[in-house]
């Protein structure tokens, strides 16, 4: 702690208590790849709509009952995990996961959780799945690749020799 | 609830997850709110009300779309709806995790979601999480893009902190063009300005810009960059003081060894311009005010015109009107010999059948191309140049070349929203 603050302590970092669970070992990679659709989850639950009218199986309304409950009261819990089912490690879907996550983050592709891996894991990110996930559904799209745009070396344009428009600055 | 019964009242598909993502919104103008029981900690409310404008203006300015924020009609009849929370937050089925790692995610009704327990900040503000960044990120989403794993693309997953640009490139405009289409629209005018400007040291150089002008709007076209500049369309009265606030026929840039005088059009008047002084003149030498008359600046010129050019190897203006052009000599102060004459008679078509017909809307000689554009609706043909009728003998002299769409040749100038022209 600084000897001497603000008057208003403007400058004081109040500690915020809910920090991500930083990911550290491979049970939590694996959560983190099958969250963002680069391994299927073994068992969530599968819950379709119905196109011609909507319908949902019984556990999905429990389940969203629970949630608008939960949200009211329920403080954060940290240590056990969220939901109670548990993800089986198979090593080789675990491997080929990591090799696509590290493949499309430009990290060395090993297939296995190294330290530039768990650095890329944890960084700041988007929650949308890479394979974009039903709104309900929770199981990821049988392709377990990200199925995002690897852009090959497209066209290629001008790029702008003279000085910067003023709009940049000016935006 | 009102989540519950957004969910049930939408039925819903599983969507074919194509690699360029889908369609999310058949309609172009789309409402967006900040939610009230989702307002920042962090940011005050005109801050992040400002943030969202902005995000959504850049989209708007690279596609068809159009957003305007609504904050009185019922929740169910805006399209995207934005709000922050932290844990469980929103009635939404995807807890946040604190600090760190997911900072928000977008779902397919259009709900985006911020974890407040991010730092989030302005733009420009250094350390934090820049959420002008994540906001046209998760946009993207909702309008249907996917994660795009390439270096540049506002659509990567992982958020990047220093980058001096935060625009959208070529592939991203691409993307979501894919989707909703290219922006195609008429012009009231095209030109080149060309001024002088003294560099640093001192030395006279002459620089020109392309404009494109639409009612009340402009662009600068970059040409070397094939897009508008950020930031644009901007208001008539920001660049060009005293023309029409509401648009005007044509510009004209009279340049030869003899004269350097812009002139614009709009009815029966017209204005010059002062370039050096980056305004209209409130008078011409002879002390004449103005706006002036057309039929008195340019005897046998009849107005309205549609548009006119100046061409600079016959230092002639061509004036066109309905679909006759009228070439008036500037040295002369007088119309040409023999003319007006029918438009096909000055402008033939090369390809027979293809023709603009009259009625155009900007006609428009390009220094960049070295070539003469008549632009009509989404369309465009180019005029044949010397050049070509060195390699091509058959073609007619001033022919025009078979049409090609605007769109394809002057990229991504799109409209915003009216209520989103100023921020």
């Amino acid at each position: 702690e600084k000897l001497f603050h603000n008057r208003d302590h403007s400058d004081v970092q109040t500690l915020n208590s809910h920090q991500a669970e930083v990911i550290t070992d491979k049970y939590k990679a694996e959560l983190f790849l099958s969250r963002y659709g680069f391994m299927k989850p073994v068992n969530w639950e599968e819950i379709q709509f119905e196109d011609s009218h909507t319908s949902f199986s019984g556990d999905f309304l429990n389940d969203l009952q629970a949630t608008i409950q939960e949200g009211a009261s329920v403080p954060h819990s940290r240590d056990a995990p969220q939901d109670d089912y548990m993800i089986p490690t198979e090593s080789e879907a675990f491997a080929s996961a990591l090799k696509e996550f590290q493949k499309v983050s430009g990290l060395p592709v090993t297939g296995v959780f190294d330290e530039a891996t768990k650095v890329a894991m944890n960084k700041p990110r988007c929650g949308v799945p890479d394979t974009e996930i039903d709104l309900n559904t929770a199981v990821a799209a049988e392709n377990s690749s990200a199925s995002d745009i690897e852009n090959s070396p497209g066209d290629t344009y001008e790029t702008d020799s003279n000085n910067t428009s003023e709009a940049v600055r000016r935006r | 609830k009102r989540h519950l019964a957004a969910l049930v009242s939408k039925s819903r598909r599983k969507r074919d997850l194509g690699e360029t993502g889908y369609m999310a919104f058949s309609k172009k103008v789309l409402k967006w709110r900040l939610i009230g029981e989702g307002y920042s900690s962090q940011l005050t409310v005109e801050e992040q009300r400002y943030i969202f404008r902005l995000a959504f203006r850049m989209w708007s300015e690279v596609s068809p779309l159009e957003f305007v924020e609504d904050t009185r009609s019922p929740l169910e009849d805006i399209d995207i709806r934005l709000g922050f929370g932290t844990g469980r937050h929103l009635g939404c089925n995807q807890r946040f995790d604190g600090t760190g790692q997911e900072f928000a995610h977008a779902w397919f009704l259009g709900d985006i979601h911020f974890d407040d327990d991010e730092h989030f900040t302005a733009p420009n503000a250094g350390s934090g999480i820049s959420l002008l960044k994540v906001a046209v990120h998760e946009i993207g989403h909702v309008l249907g893009l996917p994660h795009i794993y390439r270096p540049g693309s506002i659509m990567q997953p992982s958020y990047l902190p220093h980058e001096s640009v935060f625009e959208m490139d070529w592939m991203d405009r691409k993307a979501i063009q894919h989707l909703y289409g290219g922006c195609k629209g008429r012009f009231n005018t095209v030109f080149d300005w060309i001024r002088r400007e003294k560099t640093p040291y001192g030395e006279v150089v002459i620089r020109f810009n392309t404009y494109f002008m639409r009612d009340g709007w402009y662009w600068l076209y970059e040409n070397r960059n094939n897009r508008t500049r950020y930031g644009d369309p901007v208001a008539l009265q920001i660049g060009w003081r005293g023309v029409p606030l509401d648009g005007v026929d044509a510009c004209v840039h009279v340049w030869s060894r003899k004269r350097d005088a812009v002139y614009f059009f709009r009815g029966t008047q017209f204005w010059r311009y002062d370039s050096e002084n980056d305004g209209v003149f409130t008078q011409d030498p002879e002390g004449h005010r103005y706006p002036r008359l057309i039929s008195e600046g340019f005897p046998g010129v009849p107005s309205p015109i549609d548009t006119a050019f100046y061409d600079r190897r016959d230092s002639h203006i061509y004036f066109f009107k309905n679909r006759l052009v009228y070439a008036f000599d500037v040295e002369a102060n007088s119309l040409a010999r023999g003319f007006p004459k029918n438009i096909r008679d000055v402008f033939p078509p090369v390809v027979s059948g293809d023709h603009p017909d009259g009625n155009i809307d900007a006609a428009y000689f390009s220094y960049t191309h070295n070539a003469i554009f008549l632009l009509k609706g989404a369309r465009f043909w180019q005029v044949v140049g010397s050049r070509d009728r060195w390699r091509w003998l058959f073609l007619p002299r001033n022919g025009l070349l078979p049409h090609k769409e605007v769109d394809q040749h002057w990229f991504d100038i799109c409209n915003v929203h009216p209520t989103a022209l100023k921020l």
